[in-house]
């Protein structure tokens, strides 16, 4: 038994959820947050047969795109008057970031 | 030490945590939602000592009950007249489920 | 790769995130409430290579700081009538409960 826990892009959470459905898994999610951006995205956890580990990676894989969010900075960056007006920038957001941990026991009660 | 992950029904959360702490166990809770049901439930973390895992898992399975969703199903399902106005359906949604994972490294700082 | 899975207080989370990001460090934070006090604390995630967690404790201990809660008891412990005017306690918080877990596989798609 294996448990994947995946942070994915609030967009794709319910294409991945639906498409992990087709597939026969079961899913949970929690609400979480990026330490960088500061925004929502969401951690899913899949508890799966050892064998399957292949096919859920590649679903999460078809299911997540990235994306590039456009972030403006705090603070300003330079010292001329021009740096006060602080230009949005794009930070690339990947389509999922993914854990596989193994599992030593797992029940359903 | 190992870590217990327990996904469990919102109605059974504040039993399972008081019967923990009469066992002298600590827990944290983080709110979730199920993959299928799409309803909110709640994820239990409980880091223990390994002989103990027998004693938490049978504390969860005397706390948590399974029990009957009854769930509007969104599309209709067939084409006469007949499956346009849904009837509910019962969908079983089982005590807890858990996964229990090995901890590398355990600290209380 | 090891994921590190931190408990800390609410008020420690942004100097905590702020000092792993300095350090090169993603991380993922999830609203979590403690099983005992029932108040809010975070769950923070951390996935890192193997060499770093030495590292990362001791960021996560030099961030957090164990304080002292003060806690209405609920309910009356004694049978005199002093004991029905419940005087809060202190119960010691600690700066953070910290979970290291082995990695099977890690990807970012
Ligand atoms: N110090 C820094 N400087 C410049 N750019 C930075 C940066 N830290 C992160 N970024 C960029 O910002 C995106 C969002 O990061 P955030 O921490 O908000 O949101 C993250 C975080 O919630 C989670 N995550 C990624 N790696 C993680 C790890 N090793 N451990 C725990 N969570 C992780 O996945 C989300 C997406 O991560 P992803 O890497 O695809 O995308 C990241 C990355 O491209
Ligand atoms: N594709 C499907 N077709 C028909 N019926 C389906 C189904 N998927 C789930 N169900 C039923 O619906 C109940 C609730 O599932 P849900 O995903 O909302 O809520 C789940 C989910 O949050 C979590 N869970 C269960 N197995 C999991 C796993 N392998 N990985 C991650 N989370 C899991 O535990 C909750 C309760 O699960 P439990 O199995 O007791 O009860 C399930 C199951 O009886
Ligand atoms: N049965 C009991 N009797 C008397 N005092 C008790 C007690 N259980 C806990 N405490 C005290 O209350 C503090 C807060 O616990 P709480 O469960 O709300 O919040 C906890 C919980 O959310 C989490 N935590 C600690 N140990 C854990 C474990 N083994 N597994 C899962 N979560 C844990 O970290 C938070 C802080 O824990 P920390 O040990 O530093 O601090 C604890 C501890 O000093």
């Amino acid at each position: 038994m294996k448990l994947v826990i995946a942070v994915v892009q609030d967009q794709d959470v319910h294409r991945l959820i639906e498409r992990l459905l087709d597939g026969g898994f079961s899913a949970t999610k929690l609400a979480s947050t990026g330490g960088f951006l500061k925004e929502g995205n969401t951690t899913v956890l899949v508890g799966i047969e050892e064998e399957k580990v292949d096919q859920v990676v590649q679903l999460v894989r078809d299911s997540c795109q990235s994306r590039k969010q456009l972030v403006t900075p705090m603070a300003a960056v330079g010292t001329s008057l021009n740096s006060f007006i602080p230009r949005p920038i794009e930070v690339p957001v990947g389509g999922a970031t993914i854990f596989v941990l193994d599992v030593d026991r797992f029940e359903k009660v």
